[in-house]
């Protein structure tokens, strides 16, 4: 996260590190179920390998794994059948664990959006993970706060690229808060206006080289519009495993 | 060598032949015969060749007009079919071509293909004939969008986003059609083809994914637009190879008191609440995604003969039926529920989205 701050441990208990092999972190993930995480496509380009994987919750401290996180192998990697690694569009995947997650103060899933109910433009949500901050990577999860941009202002800053509705844009013109490289698949969650419960409207997945000084807002996946594909991609794993 | 005119030598056996080579598909004519002046046997050895991918690079440079007129005489020579020989093009054609656009070539490092010596084209108005450009011969080739400057740029780079004709024509007009993709009834929305009818909607309102089966009587659609028997619908297990046959096949009614409401044989029932428990509930709400049971009651039949009531009842084997489905461990029954009740049910959501309490220090500390 450029322009962030270190999260308060535990603030985020949806929040999980997806690790591979010797690279350790590798993408961020958002835990959805006991036994259910989503990410996007693109961390599994070249390794869509269940047992490559394995999945950390509970954590702050990528270094210092404490007391109150837990790990899971990977049983499934469902990656969307659309998803278009040229124009990264339908940039999301559905990750069973091996096993439920024990549900703590420290790990918690989040609450998935209704079907297209998406943000209110200019509202702010916050954005997670353990990704570059422009000079270094971090140790300690790092949280910022975004400003959802509209469909059609978010297109003036990528004209090369079309955003297309399964994409949602957040942050600021001039970048000063944006996800970054290592941010990818983690959560943009936003408080409901009664509050107290958080939604996961976005996972990180593309936009200009962030820590470059071309800026603009990030480009996240749009959830809402994959609610009714991950209830079903969780369904049949679940009561129709054959 | 088929004919007998010719020698052994595998050489000039052939007649003319239609042109296929896409490139030169828009000549003034529609034979060629092989080899050609660039030393090719085969149109496929002619499309494949470094020629054919060197001249539609460098007309987009915008050297010559008649550029790819000249590469299409060297590429597929025109045949006379009365004499079945090729034609040439004119020396002056060739020289023109190779003034105007060999220094281009140069730029970049690159030498004027070898084969093309203008000393061995004749003259034009000699004793043979030769070939010149004539009006309304197109100057772009069928692989390139004329800009409306007269340049050529590849057909590939219309509408890519990006302006590569010098008054920035090729990104003017950029439709579906333009973009060779399908435009989405009553949206402006481009897909692909290739999309339509595969079971995922990607235009709005689903338009593409409408009158893509053709089922039978007794068959129903999956979501991928197979077609599964009626009787197999919301039966616990799969028959579409998407499963979508067994999607949706549960519902709790948001009008009428959360009225549990299960598809069997793609008909709605109620369920019986005579043999209900507590387990069947939390798979509901597990299955709904709702979360977990906050009610559960039993709510009198109403209205119509008791008779014409449609029950289902929780199956006497429902236990053995783990991990599957609810609608695996309900059977369909032709008999009247004995208390006449159905089961209404609320699922709450469980503790999703829920950040630990803020420590009162931190969020409340005075100035």
């Amino acid at each position: 996260i450029l322009g962030g701050r270190v999260a308060r441990q535990g603030a985020w208990p949806w929040q999980c590190s997806l690790q591979s092999g010797q690279s350790g972190h590798v993408c961020g993930c958002v835990l959805i179920g006991t036994k259910w995480a989503l990410t996007v496509a693109h961390c599994f380009e070249g390794r869509e390998k269940a047992h490559l994987w394995k999945v950390l919750l509970g954590l702050h401290n990528l270094d210092h794994p404490g007391v109150h996180s837990q790990r899971r192998g990977v049983r499934a990697i469902t990656v969307h059948p659309r998803y278009n690694r040229a124009v990264v569009d339908y940039d999301i995947s559905v990750v069973e664990l091996d096993s439920e997650v024990e549900e703590t103060e420290w790990v918690r899933p989040v609450c998935l959006p209704g079907t297209n109910q998406i943000p209110t433009p200019d509202s702010y949500c916050y954005i997670t993970g353990w990704g570059h901050m422009g000079n270094r990577m971090p140790f300690k999860l790092q949280e910022g706060q975004v400003r959802i941009i509209s469909m059609s202002q978010c297109q003036s800053y990528f004209d090369m690229k079309t955003i297309t509705a399964r994409m949602l844009c957040a942050g600021y013109e001039a970048g000063t808060v944006d996800s970054c490289m290592g941010d990818s698949g983690g959560p943009l969650v936003c408080e409901e206006l009664s509050g107290g419960r958080w939604t996961l409207f976005g996972l990180t997945s593309w936009g200009s080289v962030c820590f470059s000084k071309v800026l603009g807002p990030g480009v996240y996946s749009n959830v809402s519009h994959f609610t009714p594909w991950i209830h079903q991609q969780i369904f049949m794993r679940t009561y129709l495993p054959d | 060598c088929a004919s007998t005119s010719c020698d052994t030598r595998h050489h000039n056996c052939t007649g003319c032949e239609p042109i296929s080579l896409e490139l030169c598909m828009n000549l003034p004519y529609n034979h060629t015969r092989f080899p050609n002046f660039l030393g090719h046997v085969s149109q496929r050895e002619s499309s494949v060749s470094w020629e054919s991918s060197l001249f539609p690079a460098l007309v987009q440079t915008g050297c010559y007009q008649y550029l790819m007129f000249y590469a299409c005489t060297l590429l597929v020579p025109k045949c006379d079919p009365l004499s079945l020989s090729t034609v040439p093009p004119c020396r002056s054609l060739c020289r023109t071509a190779k003034e105007k656009c060999e220094s281009v070539l140069g730029i970049v490092g690159l030498q004027w293909p070898d084969d093309s010596d203008c000393a061995q084209f004749p003259e034009e108005g000699g004793d043979s004939t030769c070939l010149l450009p004539e009006a309304g011969v197109d100057e772009c080739s069928p692989s390139h969008f004329k800009c409306r400057s007269g340049r050529c740029v590849l057909a590939s780079k219309r509408c890519d986003g990006l302006a590569d004709c010098d008054d920035r024509s090729d990104e003017d007009h950029c439709g579906c059609t333009e973009r060779s993709l399908w435009e989405c009834p009553g949206s402006g929305v481009c897909i692909k083809t290739s999309m339509i009818c595969d079971g995922i909607p990607d235009c709005p309102l689903l338009a593409d994914e409408v009158n893509c089966s053709a089922c039978g009587d007794n068959e129903l659609a999956c979501n991928n637009h197979k077609c599964v028997h009626r009787t197999l619908w919301c039966d616990g297990k799969k028959h579409c190879t998407d499963a979508s046959d067994e999607w949706d096949c549960v519902s709790l009614t948001q009008s009428s008191g959360s009225i549990l409401t299960v598809q069997r044989t793609a008909d709605h029932y109620h369920v019986c609440a005579d043999e209900w428990n507590q387990q069947l509930s939390k798979l509901t709400c597990d299955q709904l995604g709702l979360g977990v049971p906050a009610s559960v009651s039993m709510v009198p039949e109403q209205g119509g003969p008791p008779g014409r009531r449609r029950w289902l009842h929780v199956h006497p084997e429902w236990e053995e039926r783990k991990g599957s489905a609810l609608q695996a461990r309900l059977e369909k029954r032709s008999h009247s529920c004995h208390s006449g009740k159905r089961v209404a049910l609320v699922c709450v959501r469980d503790k999703c989205g829920l950040r630990p309490a803020m420590d009162a220090r931190l969020s409340r500390q005075k100035r």
